[in-house]
């Protein structure tokens, strides 16, 4: 499957039909579009109402020829019909020059020809995949119609499934007051303050917040986050310090007094253990913990002081640590979070984040200048 | 543009296809006919490869017949967003 990139922020999604075909009785099309939507919605948590007027997410209409956006139809045959991605509106055009049937071998099958646009209303493209309904290619009534398997993983990578949702309801529910996530926005859109962030041995880079974490892409979260940091990382618990991979691969996890050790994502021995025992000179509950490349040493942030830790000298403090992280032009103190990330330090505090500059040793000057709203260029909110 | 077979899917019709699903760029009735023989090629196989034919890069007579074939309008090659904000 391929995902077209955008996807609806609600599940309660809600479609008109604007204007329906010539050749077939209304109450007819209502059944089929009815239909197609609840291919889509047996997989997912997604829900589909028809309005008759005013404002709706997805708008359906049978047109012919050219009909206002700038892609006309062609008649018969050809191209059947298209529809634009969540990002573009949702909207589906049916071409009315077509002969649309229902459970006829003859003519175009409205049901599987509108179950297959509305995937593109939901940010699926074409497939590959010659079986799978979101394959271009129109194939002919299929009296058992079945989506492939194909389809249904593409349509829970982007809303994820019936099962993972309900469990999802019943963690917020037993132990907090959060809103559902699907329901609006992500929950890191709603508060994008953060507990921690860091880079995995495999190049990815994770977002821990309470009891959830998210994976980070290119220009935002990717689809089927968050997921429970306790369904991944065994045996590691929610609310994080801080967090960092060191040049070993290995990846370290901070909270209170304590700390854990993890090989990608399986515990490294026996953990917890004290920060004390493993990172002499490091106080407990710290605020942040970052591994700069440009020397390899580990710095650890609390307050208004930051500590810089080399595992190969003995003490593995310098005894001129502390030091205020004053002395770093334009960064604040008491940071919740701290990363590197494309060759520049970034400090996250509250809803922002810093941009360092190592060279210059502070807060680099952009526009639009720093701190910078962390939901926007981090999350794609 | 090499046809191996004889068809009424001329090998102008075969190019607007690969235009409209997103294979070639858009057609541009300035810059026409600039578009090289190489990228023609490239775009066939690339389509021929989507469609799950023998990938040949050359305009045969599989290919023209999955040409023919009705189907959704929406490109099967989408150019990546320009809004992207990978700049962090």
């Amino acid at each position: 499957y391929a995902l077209q990139g955008s996807r609806w922020r609600v599940k309660k999604l809600t479609y008109k039909i604007s204007k329906y075909p010539r050749g077939l009785e209304k109450g007819a099309v209502d059944k089929e579009v009815a239909k197609a939507f609840s291919v889509w919605s047996i997989y997912t948590d997604l829900t589909f109402t028809s309005k008759k007027s005013g404002q709706v997410h997805i708008e359906i209409r049978f047109e012919r020829g050219e009909h206002g956006d700038g892609d006309p139809f062609d008649g018969p045959g050809g191209t059947l019909a298209h529809a634009y991605f969540p990002v573009y509106g949702g909207d589906a055009h049916f071409d009315d020059s077509e002969h649309w049937t229902i459970n006829s071998f003859r003519g175009t099958n409205l049901f599987q020809v509108a179950a297959h646009e509305f995937g593109h209303s939901l940010g699926l493209s074409h497939s590959d995949i010659k079986s799978a309904l979101m394959a271009p290619f129109y194939r002919g009534y299929d009296p058992d119609f079945m989506l492939d398997n194909d389809d249904i993983q593409g349509i829970q990578a982007l809303y994820g499934s019936k099962i993972e949702n309900k469990d999802r309801t019943n963690i917020y529910q037993r132990t907090t007051n959060i809103p559902l996530l699907g329901e609006e926005d992500s929950q890191l859109c709603l508060d994008s303050k953060i507990d921690t962030i860091f880079n995995s041995a495999e190049g990815h880079t994770y977002v821990f917040k309470d009891e959830y974490y998210w994976k980070l892409s290119s220009d935002g979260v990717e689809s089927g986050y968050p997921k429970l940091i306790t369904s991944s990382w065994k045996g590691l618990q929610g609310n994080i310090d801080a967090a960092f991979t060191y040049k070993n691969g290995k990846t370290y996890f901070f909270k209170g007094s304590k700390y854990w050790r993890y090989i990608n994502k399986n515990v490294d021995g026996d953990y917890p253990k004290d920060i004390s025992e493993g990172f002499t000179g490091i106080p407990d509950n710290i605020d942040a913990a970052v591994v700069w490349t440009g020397n390899g040493k580990i710095y650890f942030y609390k307050g208004t002081k930051f500590w810089r830790f080399d595992p190969s000298q003995r003490p593995p403090v310098k005894s001129s640590y502390p030091k205020l992280i004053s002395n770093w032009e334009g960064v604040p103190d008491n940071i919740d979070a701290s990363l590197e990330y494309h060759g520049y330090t970034y400090f996250f505090k509250d809803k922002a984040y810093y941009r360092f500059n190592d060279k210059t040793f502070s807060v680099d000057v952009a526009n639009p200048a720093f701190p910078r709203a962390t939901g926007y260029w981090w999350f794609g909110c | 543009m090499i046809v191996t077979a004889s068809s009424d899917f001329s090998a102008i019709k075969a190019m607007r296809y690969l235009s409209q699903y997103g294979y070639l760029p858009p057609s541009n009735p300035i810059s026409s006919g600039i578009i090289s023989e190489q990228t023609i090629h490239r775009a066939i196989a690339e389509f021929q490869a989507f469609a799950g034919i023998g990938v040949t890069g050359v305009l045969d007579n599989e290919t023209m017949t999955f040409m023919s074939i009705p189907r959704c309008g929406v490109k099967d090659v989408i150019v990546p967003s320009l809004n992207s904000r990978s700049k962090r």
